[in-house]
């Protein structure tokens, strides 16, 4: 498995929204992110677990620092046909992934770097995967350990 | 945006599990997935949203359904140190997803994608996003209304 990753990248440039128990039915993603495309905001990651109560769940989502705060305000603005209970938003975290086109399964990948990073004391807020790739989402004080720790699990270290 | 839009692919072969109220802590991600490592159980979409309270929060994931059972049994006999409350796993769940290499903003691609599915009247359960693809988790009787769907919002019509 440990050939398999072929890089670790990161982005700095993400502030988090979290839309606390959005309505879970049919039409709700849709309202949420419809005025964020009206509003020409860049949205990178969407992360949506499943309803712990069959009738609503938590909406996450990141974009570029400088759109927080027009983001907050067209969200505020739908508030009502939304029907979120709370809106938090949150500078200071950073998206870092670890990269590996062979992957056939992420469980060996994902572990190692879950294992990296708990090493270093460094708490997983957020994840998500793709064939390819799995992300997460920690605070950004801890880039750097992030980085150094994958970059030695994963055998990258470059001189 | 509407050019972004390369492919609409699907999988049917994904069993989910969601463990609710994992501690959010360091290391809590790694003890998960080293068991599933260890048992040799490919883990495909990994989703885990922030946690609501700051003490624990949710964990899903899928498997290929003939790992549904042993995945479980694995998960269970390791529930005292993994510190879940419940354990939930489903079958009847496919995974759509929508590719667009261009994507530099999920925006308006999640948000075409949210509503042909909502003007189904298709729920969408998760929703996990790389930089060029976003998948959701709906219920498996859906995906041929929800891959046809898709395919005309983005003006993918195969004849
Ligand atoms: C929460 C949201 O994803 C809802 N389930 C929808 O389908 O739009
Ligand atoms: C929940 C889990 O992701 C935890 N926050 C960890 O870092 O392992």
């Amino acid at each position: 498995e440990k050939a398999v990753v072929s890089g670790v990248t990161y982005s700095r440039d993400e502030a988090k929204i979290t839309l606390r128990k959005v309505p879970d039915r049919p039409g709700v993603a849709a309202s949420i992110f419809g005025p964020l495309a009206d509003s020409a905001i860049n949205v990178d990651m969407i992360v949506q677990n499943i309803s712990p109560d069959t009738k609503s769940t938590d909406m996450t989502f990141t974009v570029g620092r400088s759109d927080l705060d027009r983001t907050v305000q067209v969200l505020e603005s739908h508030r009502e046909d939304l029907g979120f209970s709370d809106l938090v938003a949150e500078e200071g975290v950073v998206k870092v992934s670890v990269i590996g086109v062979g992957m056939r399964s992420h469980t060996g990948v994902a572990q190692q770097m879950f294992q990296a990073l708990a090493s270093k004391g460094i708490n997983i807020q957020v994840i998500t995967t793709s064939e390819i790739k799995i992300s997460v989402l920690i605070d950004e004080a801890y880039l750097e350990l992030a980085l150094r720790s994958l970059h030695t699990v994963y055998g990258l270290d470059v001189t």
